[in-house]
């Protein structure tokens, strides 16, 4: 474990719980795209299989981390589309997931390090998360702004993968370690989030709101 | 030697 790493593994902690309080809070999913959370409680579950396929005590942080990140996604899927399902903005949440989730399948398929099936499994968990935020982004550019508390959970969603980079940047260098499907994952998952955190950088920051131009 | 791919990031 290094430093980058565990504060990725912090700020995706972080996301997932400014999310929680948000929608909680505000008893209002407004804005928040349930296409993405539902994507990423997809990308928890089949990566972290091997958590309900041979269940190990809770030895360590790692399986609680992994047993956190399923619960709250499935939590917060809950909040959107049951709880708080008036407040569901469907029609702007328009991306088509398929659209997501087929080429991710299909490639993992095709492009993995092991053709068995927890190892595809991985491999499309890692290739949908990468491209799950887009149905997020594409609301807010249809609604033409963000609150400022879901600017601050796309930032640290952003961060996490971002700081994931460092670390294996980190593991490469001393390590020798190298998972090229997640880093390239990785890298094209951090970029998806560039004009965002311009965005964030010069507008939130200074306390303003972002308003993409219409 | 046999490797054991294994993936310890979450």
């Amino acid at each position: 474990m290094n430093i980058f790493r565990l504060f990725g593994d912090l700020s995706h902690l972080a996301a997932i719980a400014i999310l929680l309080l948000k929608i909680w809070k505000t008893r209002s999913c407004a804005g928040v795209s349930g296409k993405t959370q539902l994507l990423f409680a997809v990308c928890f579950i089949t990566r972290y299989i091997d958590l309900f396929l041979h269940f190990v005590s809770l030895y360590n942080t790692e399986k609680v981390m992994k047993l956190i990140y399923i619960s709250a996604s499935v939590f917060t899927c809950y909040l959107i589309f049951f709880k708080f399902k008036a407040t569901y903005d469907g029609n702007h949440d328009s991306m088509r997931a398929e659209f997501l989730i087929v080429p991710a399948a299909g490639l993992a398929c095709l492009i993995n390090t092991k053709f068995d099936a927890i190892e595809i499994l991985w491999t499309f968990s890692i290739y949908l998360e990468a491209v799950a935020i887009l149905p997020q982004l594409f609301l807010i550019s249809k609604t033409g702004e963000a609150e400022t508390i879901t600017s601050h959970y796309l930032f640290a969603q952003g961060s996490y993968r971002a700081l994931y980079i460092l670390n294996w940047i980190y593991r490469y260098h001393y390590e020798s370690h190298v998972d090229t499907i997640a880093i390239v994952a990785g890298v094209v998952q951090t970029i998806l989030y560039c004009d965002f955190f311009y965005l964030y950088i010069t507008k939130v920051v200074k306390g303003q709101k972002i308003v993409l131009p219409a | 030697g046999y490797y054991k791919y294994k993936h310890d990031e979450l």
